[in-house]
């Protein structure tokens, strides 16, 4: 565990906590792609099967329960108890085309051929581009609620940090993990566009509009 | 290089 690291993981609970929040508070999860969500509850399942067969730390272990379970509580809540409030018209991304090559890509690329090592490989490359159906409905609708806009920009900083906590493992403890090294500069790279707006827009207590 | 071997990550 490294500075990085801790930020990283850091940004990505606050994330989960301030989306919580957003739908708790406004009764809506308006604004939110339901497709993504459920990407994730997809991402975490497939990367964390190993807490059934492996004992990594204490803390490995909270915070995988967490993101299993933050990720399917916020599904229960778009699809039953706010139901009403998520409009699929325009939650349109079709996700055939990100888990078929992620599918491909995680057979092709992975450190074992074995059930566990393609599965993780397979929720590293969907959690790169897992953001995709939200930042296409952002794009479509052309504005977003501030505090959402705070969710994404904590979920986007998350994996920018893991790419200095890589660095830094490298030259302190010599390992290098290319998969995620490769996903996780991707994933980070889609959001380029978002945190323009974001930074320039909505920390200048501007809000979020795309320009038309 | 030596790859990451016991997936301590999240």
């Amino acid at each position: 565990m490294n500075f990085f690291r801790l930020l990283g993981d850091l940004s990505h609970l606050a994330s989960i906590l301030i989306l919580l929040h957003k739908i708790k508070t406004t009764r809506s999860c308006r604004g939110l792609s339901f497709k993504t969500q459920a990407l994730y509850v997809a991402v975490f399942i497939t990367r964390y099967l190993d807490l059934t067969y492996r004992w990594v730390s204490l803390y490995n272990f909270v915070m995988k329960l967490f993101f299993i379970g933050s990720s399917c509580a916020t599904l229960y809540l778009m699809r039953y108890k706010y139901c009403p409030t998520h409009d699929p018209s325009i939650d349109t991304f079709k996700i055939e085309y990100l888990v078929g090559p992620c599918a491909i890509l995680a057979l092709i690329f992975n450190y074992k051929f074995s059930v566990s090592e393609v599965l993780w490989s397979f929720s590293i490359f969907l959690e790169s581009v897992a953001i995709l159906p939200q930042l296409f409905m952002l794009q479509r609708t052309g504005e977003a609620e501030t505090i959402t806009t705070h969710y994404l920009a904590a979920l986007g900083i998350y994996r920018a940090f893991y790419i200095p906590n890589w660095i830094y493992r490298y030259f302190t403890e010599g390992v290098v993990d290319p998969i995620a090294i490769v996903a996780g500069i991707a994933q980070t790279g889609l959001y380029l566009d978002f945190f323009y707006v974001y930074f320039t827009k909505v920390m200048q207590g501007e809000k979020f509009e795309l320009p038309a | 290089l030596p790859v990451v071997t016991e997936k301590d990550e999240l």
